[in-house]
């Protein structure tokens, strides 16, 4: 699955995911990804977010939209992601998910919740402070 | 690090970066940018969770799910279970752009997208196919049912309910491929 935030200079935001989804899943099974607040949330005023993983579990959390609303309290991006991990690994302590955070402000963050085989989170970011995408990678929680 | 404007893609999906990127620095809107980038992956089929030709279901057809949101104005436009469309985040802008609504889901959202010109394509591959055919010969594990016989955790389908339902704690399905 593909999440993606972008920022404009002058403060436009948008969100976005594409997905084939769970391999072998029941005819009719819809992940996350196109669950607005689960699989990406945009606020020109205070972020965005888009989530990654097992969308059967994350979809009933809304991460994304979880990750918008405490950036719009303040927190910074990373603690943002981290607690939206967190919500649901203290009901899903081994579940496949990873999240990407972004404010307004151009400040950005991952996180990802560890689980055996998964430990690393790779992500890619673009600004203009580089001139190619750049990988990054975040130790999962 | 903090520097506006930006991209950030989960996964190391290099070329949707690059494509949403080119899209700002040639003017579009961040909306366009999101919208093309995650189109390149569809196309590319990135690592195999992107697009068509990946995660057959249990009868072997990949189905795509996308959205693309507007955080401007709030606007949503979402597809799920979208079948023989191959463009999946581009029949979501036409949800956001051309209807009222937020969320189209199978079939219907298929007869809408080809309505909107969008092009009716097979999403069966033969990497797919090949999946779906080494899944049946391995007695369909892993799966996603639960309280059915015969017992999914070492037979195929089809599936009746069991009278008595067992609570169990979920099965660990991590397949780094295999994801939302």
């Amino acid at each position: 699955t593909i999440g993606m935030i972008a920022f404009s200079q002058d403060g436009h935001v948008a969100a976005g995911t594409s997905t084939n989804g769970l391999m072998h899943k029941v005819p009719g099974r819809v992940g996350d990804s196109p669950i607005v607040g689960a699989g990406a949330y945009a606020d020109s005023s205070a972020g965005a977010a888009a989530a990654t993983g097992d969308g059967d579990v994350m979809m009933r959390f809304l991460p994304s939209y979880l990750a918008v609303e405490l950036m719009r309290a303040g927190a910074d991006p990373s603690a943002a992601c981290e607690t939206a991990i967190s919500r649901i690994k203290r009901h899903h302590s081994e579940f496949f998910g990873a999240i990407i955070c972004a404010n307004t402000t151009g400040h950005y963050g991952a996180a990802c919740n560890k689980s055996p085989g998964f430990s690393k989170f790779q992500y890619m970011v673009r600004d203009s402070k580089s001139d190619t995408p750049v990988l990054k990678s975040v130790d999962c929680i | 690090h903090a520097s506006l404007p930006l991209v950030i893609n989960t996964w190391p999906f290099k070329n949707a970066t690059a494509a949403a990127w080119s899209v700002l620095q040639s003017g579009g809107s961040v909306l366009d940018a999101v919208e093309k980038g995650c189109a390149r992956c569809e196309i590319e089929q990135c690592d195999g969770s992107v697009g068509y030709g990946g995660s057959p279901d249990e009868s072997g057809e990949t189905t795509l799910d996308a959205m693309i949101m507007n955080g401007d104005t709030m606007d949503v436009g979402a597809v799920a279970d979208l079948r023989r469309i191959k463009n999946a985040i581009g029949v979501a802008r036409a949800v956001m752009e051309r209807t009222d609504h937020t969320l189209l889901v199978g079939e219907s959202a298929s007869v809408f997208a080809e309505n909107m010109g969008f092009i009716a394509e097979d999403l069966t591959t033969n990497r797919s196919l090949n999946t779906f055919s080494q899944w049946l010969k391995g007695n369909c594990q892993p799966n996603y049912r639960k309280n059915v016989f015969p017992d999914p955790s070492i037979s195929c389908g089809p599936y009746k309910p069991r009278v008595t339902l067992q609570r169990r704690k979920r099965v660990r399905h991590m397949y780094r491929h295999s994801h939302d």
